[in-house]
């Protein structure tokens, strides 16, 4: 038996927001430690890996560890019929080739329930080496959000330069250039409001702006977004879900000239 | 995408 709620259907619906642009599927591995999941977009560029501890659902419980195999796009149909302060509860007996998502509202005086086929999708977990980054950049993800938006006009590509004065986003394409600087911030009344960068070494990396794009669509998740970057490897993109997980998306560098 | 690394270069398949 496995079932999982939380009290308010929006941080659930923010979550498919934020991974159903990349992956039309995937798969929801539940153990008695939450509920994971990762897979490649359908072009094998990025990557995403969501992380919901037990902990911070409102009831876990997960007898047996259980591998749910899920078209996205069905259930984002099924979530669109949650109100937002919905409770909701997803439900699955052992070996059952369905899951089940029930939404109660406040007032508990309307229950529903939809049942949703689960598919077999044979998806293997990719192991992702321990690195330590040259550059990490803390910054509110709101900011993010909208140098990546303003780039992509100018682009389909778009250059990060890191260094200890600060962080810089710069596109170039037959409209000109544009170049964003962020430098890092020092006594900020909000800790949300924040850019932090901790650099071991400077780094300079080409990545794609549709992927960061669709990354941004995590947004609504978290004020802060955090940016892991080494020469040569792919960029984490991190957004924390409060007192509920992660997720992290990682992109693989463009290659250069 | 013939200018782009594919992820899974860089991860350990399983």
């Amino acid at each position: 038996m496995f079932e999982a709620r939380l009290n308010n259907a929006t941080t659930l619906k923010k979550i498919l927001d934020a991974i159903k642009d990349l992956l039309n599927e995937g798969t929801f591995d539940c153990s008695d430690s939450g509920i994971q999941l990762q897979a490649m977009d359908n072009s094998h560029v990025s990557l995403v890996s969501l992380t919901l501890r037990s902990d911070g659902f409102d009831k876990f419980r997960c007898d047996r560890n259980l591998s749910m195999g899920m078209n996205l796009g069905s259930m984002a149909k099924i979530l669109k019929c949650a109100n937002n302060d919905d409770t909701v509860t997803i439900k699955a007996q052992d070996n059952a080739d369905t899951v089940t998502f029930m939404f109660e509202s406040q007032n508990q005086e309307k229950v529903s329930d939809y049942e949703m086929k689960l598919m077999n999708l044979d998806q293997e977990h990719l192991g992702i080496p321990e690195t330590d980054y040259s550059c990490v950049v803390r910054m509110p993800a709101m900011e993010f959000a909208r140098i990546c938006r303003d780039l992509a006009q100018f682009s389909e590509s778009v250059v990060i330069c890191c260094t200890k004065e600060g962080v810089k986003f710069s596109a170039s394409g037959d409209v000109g250039s544009a170049n964003v600087k962020l430098a890092q911030t020092f006594n900020v009344d909000k800790e949300e409001e924040a850019i932090v960068i901790e650099m071991q070494e400077p780094v300079v990396l080409t990545f794609a702006c549709r992927y960061l794009n669709a990354f941004t669509k995590a947004t609504p998740l978290s004020n802060q977004v955090q940016l892991s970057m080494s020469a040569d490897v792919p960029l984490v993109v991190e957004y924390r879900i409060a007192e509920l997980g992660h997720i992290r998306y990682y992109l693989a560098p463009k290659i250069e000239d | 995408l013939k200018d782009q690394f594919q992820i899974d270069q860089f991860f350990i398949p399983p």
